[in-house]
């Protein structure tokens, strides 16, 4: 697999695969991809963004991540195929030229890379980070407990040892603190998503309180018109709404931080699986799932294009 | 690595906000290593939770003599695992 032409992207890959295959996309369509390093994880492992963009200086941004509970291996496959789909559709596709023609967009392809080696060599169901807590014996915090949203609220635990505890402090894991780092310096980011996989949900703020946003009407019908497309395509079903009442109250999560920031489109994508296969998502269903979740995410680029704030 | 034979995961349904709490302070429940895939929230909206299998008996005990309702949504993860790792393989080589 040496060139972004021949690689599996239908497959499940170890890390440094995805890192080459990174590579191999900035130097094939290097007028439009750049590959940028926000930071590294606790684990010294560098963090790669694709930055999208046709020129420009500081022009209004997307940002998108993908994969940071480390087990939901689809998202990273789907986030590595989507950078593909950008690169390659450019000029073909007048959606994307358009896009890229007014805004850049960064995608994090390996939120938690640390977990994401540790889930394919030491235990599969790994989901949170893999930093020490002092006085503990278990390792690791939930990585979408870590923001500052409603940090250490409903739906997160204070126990080290749990699948979902927020960490010690706010923004207390590198990684959480590189992105948040990142978006604060850019200053022009418009729009951020967030992809997880289980159960098929697009979502939008908040999930540490109940209340609704300010912007509820619009973030809803945005995120209607993009599960409608995203289930033209196979009929995959999402439920749409607030995090709090289409899932669960959770606190300290990304985009609620995000929205909480000024960022007006703020999304959390739960792609296919119906929880039958867990995070082990049958390898057949990478493409399938990132054709379809590519409907979607076009349909949020083009009103994040069209409504400037 | 770690070996998942023979934890399961269940779907569990609370059909109240009782069935709810408990099924939240059945979270908190350290020694049993729980790893809840979908939190309890709301009834009628299910819970998946990945049970090791020393605990399982603990687990179903605890929901049937509750009223819970659950189902196995996965039989064995470490067959799961296996067939991934499996068809990963086959990619390799392909």
């Amino acid at each position: 697999e040496r060139g972004s032409s021949s690689f599996n992207y239908g497959a499940y890959h170890p890390l440094e695969t995805i890192y080459q295959e990174m590579d191999n996309i900035v130097a094939e369509y290097p007028k439009i991809v750049s590959k940028l390093q926000i930071g590294e994880s606790y684990e010294k492992r560098p963090l790669y963004v694709l930055k999208f963009s046709t020129g420009g200086k500081n022009r209004p941004a997307i940002w998108i991540d993908a994969g940071i509970h480390a087990r939901e291996w689809v998202t990273q496959a789907t986030a590595l195929w989507t950078a593909k789909k950008i690169a390659s559709d450019y000029e073909y596709d007048p959606s994307v030229n358009s896009l890229l023609n007014t805004m850049d967009l960064f995608l994090l392809v390996v939120a938690n890379p640390d977990g994401y080696v540790f889930s394919h060599t030491e235990n599969r169901m790994w989901r949170k980070t893999r930093s020490k807590t002092p006085g503990s014996p278990c390792v690791g915090v939930d990585p979408n407990r870590n923001w500052d949203a409603g940090f250490g609220g409903p739906g997160a635990s204070s126990n080290p040892c749990s699948d979902s505890y927020h960490g010690p402090s706010a923004d207390s894991e590198v990684e959480v603190r590189s992105v948040v780092d990142f978006i604060k310096s850019h200053g022009n980011v418009k729009a951020f998503i967030s992809i997880h996989s289980y159960s098929q949900l697009l979502m939008f703020p908040y999930g540490y309180t109940c209340d609704n946003i300010r912007d509820r009407a619009e973030l809803d019908n945005v995120a209607r018109t993009a599960a409608n497309a995203l289930t033209s395509l196979y009929g995959t079903q999402y439920k749409v709404g607030p995090i709090c009442s289409v899932i669960y109250q959770a606190s300290g999560g990304s985009i609620d931080w995000s929205y909480n920031y000024g960022i007006k489109y703020s999304f959390a994508f739960e792609l296919r699986d119906t929880g039958r296969h867990g995070f082990l998502l049958p390898a057949d269903q990478i493409i399938p799932t990132a054709r379809e979740t590519w409907m979607g995410l076009k349909s949020i680029f083009e009103h994040v294009r069209d409504h400037p704030y | 690595l770690e070996n998942f034979a023979g934890d399961q995961v269940l779907r569990v349904e609370p059909c109240n906000e009782e069935q709810v709490r408990l099924l939240k302070e059945l979270r908190a429940l350290e020694p049993l290593q729980l790893d809840f895939w979908r939190f309890p929230s709301y009834p009628n909206e299910p819970a998946d939770v990945q049970v090791p299998f020393a605990c399982l008996q603990d687990v179903k005990v605890f929901l049937e003599s509750r009223g819970i309702k659950y189902c196995v949504m996965i039989e064995d993860i470490q067959a799961a695992v296996d067939e991934e790792r499996r068809e990963m393989y086959l990619n390799q080589r392909r």
